[in-house]
């Protein structure tokens, strides 16, 4: 089988090709890499999570790509992500400490009903694919669908629309899963939701205007973190608060998780501002990758450095 | 696999709030099939949509004739994907 030294990180891949990568990634690090099923997809695909860990009981900071689809880049990014996790540790000094005190985990498809969808069937598909009862239309947005704001302004209850909530929160199996996952493992200390496109670095809230007790520290680290970002490539995002920096959004996850006490709660819209919008070449993946994992290091660091 | 030949993303720059309210209204008509890339939120923040093919000239005079500023961001989305496809097919073959 192919090792995760062959694989190419410049190109797009399909769910079983990212699947490979996964088991092959496991078994070539059997003592800092392992693989947790969180639950299935509504379709009955595995909803799989990348643990990377040097010891049992850790506090955590997760990483989660491609909730919606279609925006390829990110799923392509998390797979370098986990490479350059294993590649690095042991070698880089900060990850290495970051490793030995806590968990890094990846959920690189979080959508792979809707993932498998653009393949087969429709590249633009952005929802899950469980049908919606008394509508011919399919899917739920589960950026919509958590329980923080469920229903409110910023989330349609029209099945047909992209932003469609769900019959109720939590109704999509992929989004019970992390909800279930995060409440058992309960010490989720950082929380990194990854969407594109626009270039912003946001963190809660969406559904309120209501500023979160944490906003000074949290608008400080993120300005830290784009300017890292920058420093690569020159690639210029915006940051704030998700209703102050694009616009009213209920039912999003990072709300619920800085709800649930994770501190550390942020979203990302990688590239691409420019000429592309969801259809980024892969020639692109490689330096997004590379200029969001500096913005991520710095989170990360943030975090480990900053436990509560 | 659904074909995406002729359609545009077309990056439309709204100068003050009338207009993002403008362009927001089009998201209520289902029967244009518009994909809202990116969704109408502030002023100067740009909106991608995505326009079927039969719609395009009438998307267009709308926004002509309510003089908001756009441009083509994406000639024909189907060209991009073709590419995309491509892309993937060497590398499998590689």
């Amino acid at each position: 089988g192919r090792s995760t030294n062959s694989f190419n990180y410049a190109a797009y891949h399909t769910f079983d090709e990212i699947n490979a990568f996964i088991d092959n990634l496991v078994s070539e690090n059997p003592n800092l890499v392992s693989k947790i099923q969180i639950g299935s997809s509504y379709e009955g695909r595995p909803l799989n999570v990348l643990k990377f860990s040097t010891g049992p009981n850790r506090p955590a900071f997760w990483i989660d790509t491609g909730i919606h689809s279609r925006e390829w880049v990110t799923q392509a990014s998390a797979v370098w992500f986990a490479k350059k996790i294993v590649t690095d540790f042991g070698k880089d000094p900060s990850l290495t400490n970051t490793l030995n005190q806590m968990d890094i985990l990846i959920e690189i498809v979080t959508n792979p009903d809707g993932f498998v969808y653009t393949h087969k069937s429709d590249r633009m598909w952005r929802k899950t694919r469980s049908p919606n009862s008394g509508s011919l239309c399919v899917g739920t947005d589960p950026n919509r669908n958590w329980d923080a704001g469920f229903g409110g302004p910023g989330s349609s209850s029209n099945p047909c629309t992209e932003t469609y909530r769900g019959r109720a929160a939590h109704s999509e199996p992929e989004v019970k899963a992390i909800v279930d996952f995060v409440k058992s493992h309960g010490n989720i200390k950082g929380f990194v939701s990854i969407h594109s496109y626009s270039q912003m670095l946001l963190f809660p809230y969406g559904y309120t205007n209501t500023r979160v007790p944490d906003h000074d520290e949290l608008n400080a680290v993120s300005k830290k973190a784009i300017t890292a970002l920058a420093s690569l490539y020159g690639t210029a995002y915006t940051y704030g608060s998700i209703i102050s920096t694009i616009y009213q959004a209920s039912g999003g996850t990072i709300d619920w998780t800085y709800n649930q006490g994770i501190k550390h709660s942020y979203s990302f819209e990688l590239r691409d501002t420019g000429r592309y919008g969801f259809a980024l070449p892969a020639n692109q993946i490689i330096p997004t990758a590379e200029e969001t994992w500096l913005a991520l290091t710095i989170l990360i660091e943030h975090t480990r450095d900053n436990l509560y | 696999l659904e074909n995406f030949s002729g359609q545009q993303v077309l990056r439309i720059f709204p100068t003050d709030e009338a207009q993002v309210n403008l362009v927001r209204a089009l998201e209520d008509e289902e029967y244009l099939q518009l994909d809202f890339w990116t969704s109408p939120s502030r002023v100067l923040l740009p909106i991608d949509i995505r326009v079927p093919l039969h719609h395009l000239q009438s998307v267009k005079v709308y926004l002509e004739s309510n003089s908001i500023q756009y441009s083509i961001m994406i000639h024909d989305v189907q060209n991009l994907l073709d590419e995309e496809q491509r892309d993937m097919r060497r590398n499998r073959a590689s």
